[in-house]
C-alpha cells in the first residue's frame, strides 16, 4: 500500500505561536525568510538548503500531491507525499501550499500557489560531532 | 498555550551531510 501522505500539524494553524532560535516568539503567520535563516545560522544542529520544487504530481491518496525537490548544492532528487493544504515556506515569498484555498479554509493560513520552480526553505542535519 | 520550535515548520528533505 502507497504510504500515507503526511498530515498537518497543528502549529500552522494561523495563531500558532512558534520560538525562534534566539527565543524570539512569533505567530507562525507572521514569519518571514530571515527567521529562519537566523534560526539556522545559530543552531549548531540544523542547516538551512534551498529545495527547488521540479514537479508537482498527484498523489496515489485523496487530496494528496507528489511533490518533487531539488535539494541543496548538489540538487539531491526528494519526493515527499504530502496533503494538497500542506504549506512549505518559499524564499522571499513566505507560506505557499498546492492548495492555498483549502489551506485558509483549514487553517486560516494565507498561502501563495506552490507552483514549479519555487524555492522553498528546508533544513538537513549537519554533521554530528 | 503550546509553543512550538521554528524548526517543527520546515521539511527534513536531504539526508544528513558530513561536512
Amino acid at each position: 500500500s502507497p504510504p500515507s501522505p503526511v498530515a498537518l500539524p497543528p502549529f500552522f494553524m494561523r495563531g500558532s505561536i512558534i520560538q525562534l532560535a534566539d527565543g524570539e516568539l512569533k505567530r507562525v503567520e507572521d514569519l518571514k525568510t530571515e527567521d529562519f535563516i537566523q534560526s539556522a545560522e545559530i543552531s549548531n544542529e540544523l542547516k538551512i538548503d534551498s529545495s527547488t520544487v521540479e514537479r508537482i504530481d498527484t498523489g496515489q491518496s485523496p487530496n494528496a500531491v507528489v511533490i518533487q525537490f531539488s535539494v541543496g548544492e548538489l540538487k539531491a532528487q526528494v519526493c515527499v507525499e504530502v496533503l494538497v493544504e500542506y504549506p512549505f515556506f518559499v524564499f522571499g515569498q513566505g507560506w505557499s501550499s498546492c492548495c492555498p484555498d483549502r489551506t485558509t479554509q483549514l487553517f486560516e493560513l494565507s498561502c501563495a500557489k506552490l507552483c514549479v520552480g519555487d524555492v522553498c526553505v528546508s533544513l538537513t542535519l549537519r554533521s554530528l560531532k | 498555550v503550546p509553543v512550538f520550535p521554528w524548526h517543527s515548520l520546515v521539511p527534513f528533505l536531504a539526508p544528513t551531510q558530513s561536512d
